[in-house]
């Protein structure tokens, strides 16, 4: 599951800004 | 002790919601209702539009030139999507200061994510919303939904359902303070598809609706029947995100137009 949801996982794991999506 | 743990909890989550949102409903309202110096600029018409996308979202379409000159339908649906794209982002922090939450496995919170944040943007949306249109661009302008209606299908399509849930959710009057409880009750929902931890995951769940219910009895003396008519709108959430992924789907090919790795990620195998 957190292969497929590589960004969400990076959310949750730190704090990004959508600019840097 | 068990009340108090239970104000603290409630509080926790208000405060969690009102850091990491940028629009609330207090503030939305506060714009809505003209009280603020300078008004919103209407968007009603390609004219209006042009103006806006030259000025409140030059930083949006900016990011995507190549769209400057596609089709309105197009560009509306990508302002849509960087906006989604932000209050994902900021429904991810939110979840992560709801108590518990970071706690659970890491595949539950993705789980827990995917399903919960359409459901929840839907929900906050009504926010910005009153029968004539909907707030855009952090409040700076207000798109009419005549406007959004007389676009081409199925992107006219998308938002008249939203317009029509939050006339009636909006009917409910809820403040932030609810809201928050709320939102923080979709997320942390027990029968997500392939959660691992379903029970970890229920006892967190029922212990914010029972704030819930609590919070709402005490906030909304008069109505008692807030809190069942709250969770029909559960029901009705899931019904709306559902029928707003067939759409997505729809008008991505349709279109001929890219979706945010993000909303992909989100949408992949969701229903």
């Amino acid at each position: 599951l957190k292969e497929k949801h590589k960004i969400l996982h990076q959310l949750l794991q730190n704090s990004t800004s959508p600019v840097d999506l | 002790t068990q009340l108090a743990d239970q104000k603290t909890l409630a509080r926790q989550i208000y405060d969690a919601y009102l850091k990491n949102f940028s629009m609330n409903k207090a503030k939305a309202r506060t714009i809505l209702t003209g009280k603020t110096s300078t008004p919103p600029f209407v968007i009603h018409d390609m004219e209006t539009l042009q103006l806006a996308e030259q000025t409140l979202v030059a930083k949006m379409v900016g990011s995507a030139g190549a769209l400057k000159d596609r089709e309105v339908e197009v560009r509306i649906f990508h302002c849509c999507q960087c906006t989604s794209v932000e209050t994902v982002t900021e429904l991810t922090e939110f979840a992560k200061s709801v108590p518990g939450f970071s706690s659970l496995d890491l595949n539950d919170q993705v789980t827990l994510l995917k399903y919960g944040v359409y459901e929840a943007i839907f929900a906050m949306l009504a926010s910005c919303m009153n029968k004539d249109g909907l707030l855009v661009a952090y409040g700076s302008g207000f798109i009419t939904r005549e406007f959004l209606k007389s676009l081409r299908r199925p992107v006219s399509d998308m938002m008249e359902p939203k317009f029509q849930f939050a006339m009636k959710f909006n009917a409910l009057e809820l403040d932030d303070s609810d809201l928050a409880l709320f939102v923080a009750a979709i997320i942390c929902c027990g029968d997500r598809p392939g959660l691992v931890n379903v029970t970890h995951i229920e006892e967190m769940q029922e212990n914010i609706v029972h704030v819930l219910q609590l919070h709402l009895l005490a906030n909304h003396p008069d109505d008692t029947f807030l809190f069942p008519k709250l969770l029909q709108k559960l029901a009705d959430l899931r019904e709306l995100v559902t029928e707003h992924a067939q759409l997505v789907q729809e008008i991505k090919k349709t279109e001929d137009t890219s979706l945010h790795p993000l909303l992909q990620e989100i949408y992949r195998d969701m229903y």
